[in-house]
């Protein structure tokens, strides 16, 4: 563990725990992403399958299990318990056409053709283009919550930590993962226009809105 | 390098 992997852990951890905050505080998920929500679900789904046969830390453990949880949750709370607030009509990117040709790559481009090692590489390649439905949402809306901009600003700091972690661990640890840092450089780079936007508006006071 | 999958990370 470097601390280029624990700051994005925490990262991480805390865009799902604002976008979970938010949603149950104001009990409204307007401006979220229902669709991106399912598409992290099903992320740590099929990527902590292993949760309870191949144990690695408590800390892994139990981060495995918060993330789950919450990723469920906020699910739950979008398409169940505050159903009424959810903006279906400006959450219509077909994700369809994200999970089936990253399901195909999967299949094409693995380490290993097993069906663990197949899953895993389906939540890495998914994880890359989750964000896709969120971000066309607020390109559609035109603007985003100031709170959801921390959001996702926390959510997009975590691979580019991550991306950095890579970077240290490949020259003192002799590890190197290209499945996963190819997907990580795809979804740091989905970010960087919002990123520029959070830096030079949400960062300046001013709230965030696109030229519709 | 050897590739190692990562999966000792979250």
């Amino acid at each position: 563990m470097n601390i280029f992997r624990l700051a994005g852990d925490l990262s991480h951890l805390a865009a799902i725990i604002v976008l979970l905050l938010k949603i149950w505080k104001t009990r409204s998920c307007a401006g979220i992403s229902g669709k991106s929500q399912i598409l992290f679900a099903l992320v740590f789904t099929t990527r902590y399958l292993d949760l309870f046969t191949n144990f690695i830390s408590p800390y892994n453990t139990v981060m495995k299990m918060i993330y789950l949880g919450c990723a469920y949750a906020t699910v739950y709370l979008i398409y169940m318990k505050f159903k009424a607030t959810y903006d279906g009509n400006h959450d219509t990117f077909r994700a369809e056409f994200l999970v089936v040709p990253v399901g195909g790559l999967a299949f094409l481009v693995n380490h290993e053709f097993s069906p663990l090692e197949i899953l895993w590489t389906f939540s890495i390649y998914l994880e890359s283009v989750a964000i896709l439905p969120q971000l066309f949402m607020i390109s559609k809306t035109g603007e985003a919550e100031t709170i959801t901009t921390h959001y996702l600003f926390a959510l997009g700091m975590y691979r580019a930590l991550y991306l950095i972690n890579w970077i240290w661990r490949y020259y003192f640890e002799n590890f190197f993962d290209l499945i996963a840092i190819v997907a990580g450089c795809v979804q740091t780079i989905l970010y960087c226009d919002f990123f520029y936007l959070y830096i030079t508006k949400v960062l300046q006071g001013k709230k965030l809105s696109l030229p519709a | 390098e050897k590739e190692m999958p990562s999966k000792d990370e979250l």
